[in-house]
């Protein structure tokens, strides 16, 4: 059964390799305790963990190779079947230990069908030690079943799927650059934000960035299932459960790589049906993502879609009938990715959009089968095939999508934001922007 | 399709048990399970597994099931609710 949080509460976790496989001709001691190392780095490198090998009988993560039944519940059944476990986090004694049946023939850098590549194994096991259930996504290193070697070690990096999900639990690891200003006290001994992910609401964002809750949005796009809101240099991230992934905003050059280094900011963006490809349109260029690098040949001109050269405003897929549409300021056209071509007939007036204003800043869909579309600081609302506004919208963005729960006015920019009315450092910080001696150090 | 022997179809309803698909055999009636809850298992693993959901132990679910993979299950309840002792 799956404890109801089944997280670690601390950061800082302890592994060893209690014992090896018996028979150990085709991995040395030294190689598997290397493949332990590089499988929890995978997710460390991307979770607020650390991890560090003890030679301590107390180590949070116990690495057992055993067989057969050994006293746990889940007894190996020989080569095949079952090959590998390990148990949630808890505080239980044996929560994070990790069992490898002893009966399998484990291999590293061997063809599939030589054995078990124990490295694969254990990126999947170490994923259950700290917290991830089996999942049925295909790319997942969470499905259930064994499916082969999955690279070099040193250069795994885990499935979008599996990112998502270990976010989900500890939050995004910060790099350098994420931390907030340079401080004499703060060291690589004390990672102070490593044990923080849940408060990581008291963090600062730079002088440049947005604020979340009284900007109008550059674009605002469904990808994968997530929301993500664009604004200059920077984006925002929803989860398919619509819960914000940091309330601090990330560069978008760190993740969407390929994009001009001096872009500040882009027009539109839509995940492409069909191949799932991401389109970002900036001016009258537009890039092609798979995942999130873009490919070669790009940018070219949006002349391609059939699109006049001024820009698009916003683009968005219909899921009524899976055509993307493009907006510029009060017209709009349909485009079909699958025959990737312009529907004839357009572009059409907005107007037949009912309630949805011109010159938006953007427009996606959203799991619940309706179309959002977003201009300043609001949004109105389309559930499923409608071509009208429902009741009730314009509402705002910051406070619907974008946790600004408190915020109470219909002009944000003349009051205190909801990071600065929640926590004194933000308060002292917007008050402080009032004197020349503070806008001089910031710039400086 | 080949009707299944008894063996396969004691192996699959153990598999489907044992990964979470099928509640635990109850200890009086043994491995008795109805024909309604032993195709919505099978589908349901199906499904998980990526397969075509046709609720039959088909061939390519019998090759699924005999796949190498993790012990825990695919299907998992809430701790408060399960009555068994541990994991």
């Amino acid at each position: 059964a799956l404890p109801p949080q089944s997280k670690w509460n601390k950061r800082h976790l302890s592994w060893r390799v209690r014992t090896f496989p018996k028979e150990s001709h085709l991995l040395g001691r030294d190689t598997i305790r290397a493949l332990m190392y590089y499988a929890l780095k995978a997710w460390s490198d991307i979770a607020p963990l650390d991890f560090h090998e003890v030679a301590s009988s107390r180590a949070d993560i116990q690495i057992d190779f055993t067989k057969a039944d050994h006293n746990d519940g889940y007894p190996f059944d020989g080569p095949g079947g079952t090959v590998a476990h390990a148990f949630f986090p808890g505080e239980r004694f044996s929560a994070g230990d990790t069992h490898f049946d002893d009966d399998e023939s484990w291999t590293f850098r061997s063809p599939d069908s030589h054995g078990m590549d124990l490295f694969a194994v254990a990126v999947h096991e170490f994923g259950h030690a700290i917290g991830l259930a089996h999942t049925s996504a295909m790319e997942s290193i969470m499905r259930p079943y064994y499916q082969g070697p999955v690279g070099d070690p040193l250069k795994y990096d885990l499935p979008y799927e599996d990112k998502v999900r270990v976010w989900q639990l500890y939050g995004v690891r910060d790099s350098v650059s994420h931390t907030i200003q340079p401080d004499d006290s703060y060291s690589a001994e004390s990672p102070i934000l490593l044990d923080l992910p849940e408060n990581r609401s008291i963090i600062l964002p730079s002088g440049d960035t947005p604020d979340r809750c009284s900007t109008a949005f550059d674009a605002v796009a469904h990808i994968r299932g997530e929301a993500f809101f664009f604004k200059g240099k920077y984006f925002w991230r929803l989860t398919r459960e619509k819960h914000l992934v940091s309330l601090r905003p990330a560069e978008i050059s760190r993740f969407w790589r390929g994009l001009p280094s001096n872009l500040d900011g882009v027009d539109a963006i839509y995940e492409r049906p069909g191949d799932h490809k991401i389109v970002f349109f900036k001016g009258v260029k537009y890039w092609v993502f798979k995942d999130n690098h873009a490919e070669e040949g790009y940018p070219r001109p949006i002349s391609d879609f059939g699109l006049p050269m001024e820009g698009v405003d916003a683009a968005f897929v219909w899921l009524h009938n899976d055509k993307t549409y493009f907006f510029k300021d009060n017209q709009y056209w349909r485009f079909d990715d699958h025959l990737r071509q312009m529907d004839t007939g357009y572009p059409k007036d907005m107007a037949l959009w009912k309630g949805v204003p011109p010159k938006l800043d953007d427009a996606m869909r959203w799991s619940d089968g309706s179309s959002y579309f977003f201009k300043g600081t609001e949004y109105w609302q389309l559930q499923d095939s409608a071509m009208e506004v429902e009741p009730g919208f314009p509402r705002s963005v910051g406070r619907d999508w974008l946790l600004c729960t408190d915020m109470q006015s219909d002009s944000p920019a003349t009051e205190p934001n909801v990071t600065e009315r929640t926590h004194p450092r933000a308060r002292n910080h917007a008050d402080h922007a009032e004197s020349s001696y503070e806008v001089c150090s910031c710039t400086s | 399709a080949p009707s299944l022997t008894a063996s396969q179809m004691d192996t699959g309803v153990d598999w489907l048990s044992k990964f979470g698909y099928l509640p635990p055999p109850d200890p009086v009636t043994g491995q008795l399970q109805t024909k309604e809850a032993l195709t919505k298992a099978i589908k349901a693993m199906q499904k998980f597994g990526g397969l075509e959901e046709t609720g039959v132990l088909d061939q390519a679910t019998l090759v699924l099931m005999k796949t190498p993979r993790c012990s825990l299950p695919d299907l998992l309840v809430p701790e408060e609710s399960s009555n068994r002792g541990r994991r």
